[in-house]
């Protein structure tokens, strides 16, 4: 479950925005304020900007309203419903009604919090859904008031989507949590280090340390560096991005990563594995992956549909772990060549699992340094014609 | 080889008596389920007579979208998700 596009999205950087009217709630600043850390929870995300104007028309008009007003959307008086807005498009496209039978409040946890209601609003202005995911942003209900608001998981995906992901560089935690010191995303009080920018082609990568299949979308792993693919498997604009800018103190160079059945995600690297639920990392981790019953380091983590088994590999041996018993099935490790393909590297970088859109076939894709093998796993064979380079298939290289 | 995918039917509850709601009840979740695109808008030129099971269908779409355990009766989890103040645009778009 996750957001929702509706194919509507601003095709230009700079979207404006303008306030028709205020309500009677709260002062003029306090307004503005509000509605420009709305917008801004969002410019944090995407590369666009947003620009206030004070005459003429405007990407997103903001007025506040009882009952019927301009539009086929009567507001309904105190509670239920306390606002709308419109995707992008002309005359009302992303405009913003706000119901002023409503009590708006700021930094309060009593009545009803501007920032909050305006904050979903502006993504439905940018062009999301409602998202059936009930603790993100764009879930249809009230959320109430809460401090130090940050952009939960599953709306920063979704408007990265559809806009890219924000160049420059938010501060990095250290990859080695400091004893004592309290998980938390990043904090944008920190001075910028200076990262040295990437090689000439950041998509044109050797090798990667771990391909995962998470919400849905393609996430690869080099270093420090992480990348998102959208369905057709094409990168999307405005990656890799530091991994610190979306993951919470994620360890650097990988083994493995993969989404459970119980839609967490498992980082593996060396002798330890780490758990997180969407960016959050469960701060009772890591864990030595030995008690998983598998070996002190692992080379892939491949999870097989909703089975709930997932199969991990090292050298020329794979295990078949039982997400639900929570041990490896009897019998195992096997022989990698003996029961997938003898085309199947050893020692392989990754393993994922993929479907090909246009023939809705699944495959499985082994990759190993600049390499990688198509697994047909209606015929348990890899295809003729690999392995292929995979930065040229994959990244456009 | 790899196991081969499986899948668990779920199992649909028949709407129980200590389920039955109010004429009232029914009208305002009829509503809510209209407007935010779990049941299809009423023809205005046919007039709309909702079967029993249309609606149920409508309860059970909208106790999926939020994960609730789908009944497909108006059960409390359901109603008291309906109650809380909300955006006005339909979950699901036309």
């Amino acid at each position: 479950r996750r957001y929702a596009h509706t194919g509507a999205k601003w095709d230009r950087r700079e979207i404006t925005w303008k306030i028709r009217n205020y309500s009677p709630d709260l002062t003029t600043s306090e307004i503005i304020d509000a509605l420009r850390n709305a917008l801004q929870i969002w410019g944090d995300a995407i590369p666009n900007t947003f620009r206030r104007v004070h005459v003429g028309s405007a990407d997103i008009e903001i007025s506040f309203s009882v009952g019927l007003h301009q539009d086929d959307y009567p507001f309904d008086g105190p509670g239920g419903t306390l606002a709308h807005a419109f995707f992008p498009g002309d005359d009302l496209g992303g405009d913003a009604h706000f119901d002023d039978d409503e009590q708006f409040t700021v930094n309060a946890y009593e009545g009803t919090n501007l920032f909050i209601v305006a904050a979903h609003e502006f993504g439905h202005s940018l062009g999301l859904g409602h998202s059936s995911e009930i603790t993100s942003l764009m879930a249809a209900f009230y959320q109430g008031y809460k401090p130090n608001y940050e952009l939960p998981y599953d709306d920063h995906v979704g408007i990265q989507s559809l806009y890219g992901a924000r160049q420059g560089s938010i501060p990095s935690l250290p990859d080695v949590p400091i004893a004592g010191a309290p998980p938390g995303p990043p904090r944008p009080d920190l001075p910028v280090p200076n990262t040295p920018e990437p090689g000439p082609d950041p998509h044109c990568a050797n090798s990667y340390n771990a391909i995962a299949k998470i919400r849905g979308e393609l996430m690869l792993f080099k270093g420090k560096s992480f990348w998102r693919m959208n369905m057709k498997g094409e990168p999307l604009e405005g990656y890799p991005i530091d991994t610190s800018r979306f993951w919470d103190q994620l360890p650097v160079k990988l083994d493995a990563a993969y989404e459970r059945i119980d839609d967490k995600i498992l980082f593996f690297k060396g002798s330890s594995y780490w758990e997180y639920f969407s960016t959050n990392r469960d701060p009772s981790f890591p864990h030595p992956i030995r008690e998983l019953g598998l070996p002190d380091d692992i080379d892939a983590a491949l999870p097989w549909g909703d089975t709930g088994k997932t199969y991990f590999f090292k050298g020329d041996l794979y295990w078949r772990y039982d997400e639900i018993k929570k041990e490896v099935d009897s019998g195992y490790p096997k022989k990698v060549a003996d029961n997938w393909d003898s085309a199947v590297p050893s020692n392989m970088d990754t393993a994922f699992r993929f479907i090909d859109v246009e023939t809705k076939t699944w495959y499985t894709y082994f990759v190993r340094s600049k390499k990688y093998w198509r697994f047909d796993e209606s015929r348990g064979k890899v295809d003729k014609g690999y392995p292929r380079s995979f930065s040229e298939d994959w990244m456009g290289c | 080889a790899p196991a081969t995918s499986t899948n668990e039917p779920g199992d649909e509850d028949a709407a129980s008596p200590a389920n039955l709601v109010t004429p009232v009840q029914l009208r305002s979740g009829y509503n809510y389920l209209t407007k935010y695109g779990f049941l299809p808008k009423p023809n205005p030129l046919a007039g709309s007579l909702l079967s029993h099971e249309e609606f149920n269908e409508g309860i059970r779409a909208f106790q999926e979208f939020y994960r609730l355990p789908v009944t497909g009766v108006l059960d409390q989890s359901t109603s008291s998700l309906m109650e809380l103040p909300r955006c006005g645009l339909p979950d699901i778009m036309p």
